[in-house]
């Protein structure tokens, strides 16, 4: 029935055919997942894009089998302390970053295979009370972790084996640091949002805090997701978790803000809303790839818009299997993952 | 948005900022 309610009401209605269903994975012995990702995985000569599960405590690595199967390759335990997320890597190899923890993240781990060993293993990178995390282009790393008197933020090069080779220190700002997100196009920048609402940028070869620009008190709680440096611009896409609902726009998901870093003025250049109706009302948690971003929302559908255009292109309603959960993109945009608590995974291509 | 909203925009922002900033 909520496909119904977004019919009439979507510019176009609900486009489903934006999004094709490509395959599907299931569980069975998944009782509740947390997460789904996506890893680039060598082997044999070749590399292929795998699926990777997670639930409070089993990661699991899936292998395509053929078009539209997916099998098991190896379910990695971690009965101590719960999986709390996993971390993308972007374009590393053979490597699945996870972070643990109870209420928060205790620990960050690497789950890899050992050719020397042949076996699949794990290694601890860094332990503490771990506000934000962020897996960057080159085996690289950065967390903030907080203790009872200061901020700590660090980055970590890791290491093909799971190990770290170097680390670096950037400069906390005053405010706790909410997120990272690297800058496409600029491999030394990083920015960051914090609980004071700004959006800060790092120097993350020299650790130098460069800026903390004002994001504004409309949209409190903004997290960042992605960002490019176009023309002297910082074009930075924000999420709004807890964004509010209001007569000139509806409800925001995403928002894309141009800040000036030489002067730290922005604007909001685009702004993409919640679906109208009862299909929509809240945005639960998202995910940005490229321009496209993609959230559960609270009625249990998957909402997929097109950022620069701040256009709901296609809805996912929950289906028989209930409300989704998970809402991923693929490593370099190649299919768009959404999952169910029940540990079913579907892939779509967008 | 214009120039005037932002102020003057510059292309080297990186690499002035990390000039400036301290280290």
């Amino acid at each position: 029935d909520v496909a119904e309610q977004l019919t009439p009401l979507l510019p176009g209605g609900p486009r489903e055919e934006s999004l094709h269903f490509v395959s599907e994975l299931k569980d069975p012995s998944c009782s509740c997942a947390v997460d789904v990702s996506t890893v680039w995985w060598a082997a044999a000569g070749r590399r292929e894009l795998r699926v990777v599960t997670a639930s409070e405590s089993t990661v699991s690595l899936w292998e395509p089998l053929g078009p539209d199967s997916w099998g098991k390759v190896h379910t990695w335990h971690l009965t101590e302390i719960p999986v709390i997320q996993i971390v993308p890597l972007p374009d590393t190899c053979n490597l699945v970053c996870v972070a643990l923890g109870e209420l928060e993240i205790g620990e960050i781990r690497l789950l890899l295979y050992s050719s020397e060993t042949d076996s699949f293993k794990y290694s601890l990178v860094k332990t503490g009370n771990i506000k934000a995390i962020v897996g960057l282009k080159d085996r690289r790393l950065v967390s903030s972790s907080r203790t009872m008197q200061e901020q700590q933020l660090e980055m970590v090069l890791l290491s093909e084996t799971g190990g770290s080779k170097d680390r670096q220190t950037l400069m906390p700002p005053e405010e706790t640091v909410t997120a990272f997100a690297e800058v496409e196009g600029m491999r030394e920048a990083l920015v960051g949002t914090t609980a004071g609402n700004s959006v800060v940028v790092w120097n993350l070869k020299t650790g130098q805090l460069l800026r903390k620009m004002d994001i504004g008190y409309s949209y409190p709680a903004s997290i960042c997701h992605r960002a490019y440096s176009d023309s002297g611009l910082l074009f930075v896409i924000l999420s709004h978790p807890h964004a509010k609902e209001s007569e000139s726009c509806g409800s925001p998901a995403f928002r894309v803000v141009a800040f000036n870093p030489r002067t730290g003025r922005s604007t909001g250049v685009m702004f993409s809303c919640l679906p109208p109706g009862r299909a929509g009302r809240r945005y639960l948690e998202g995910d940005v790839w490229d321009t496209a971003g993609a959230a559960v929302l609270t009625s249990g559908a998957v909402a997929v818009w097109d950022l620069l255009r701040g256009r709901c292109t296609a809805v996912l309603p929950p289906g028989p299997a209930g409300h989704w959960a998970l809402a991923r993109w693929a490593a370099g945009g190649a299919a768009l993952l959404a999952g169910h608590r029940n540990g079913t995974v579907r892939l779509y291509r967008y | 948005c214009s120039e005037s909203d932002l102020g003057p925009i510059s292309l080297n922002w990186f690499e002035e900022l990390s000039a400036e900033a301290p280290p």
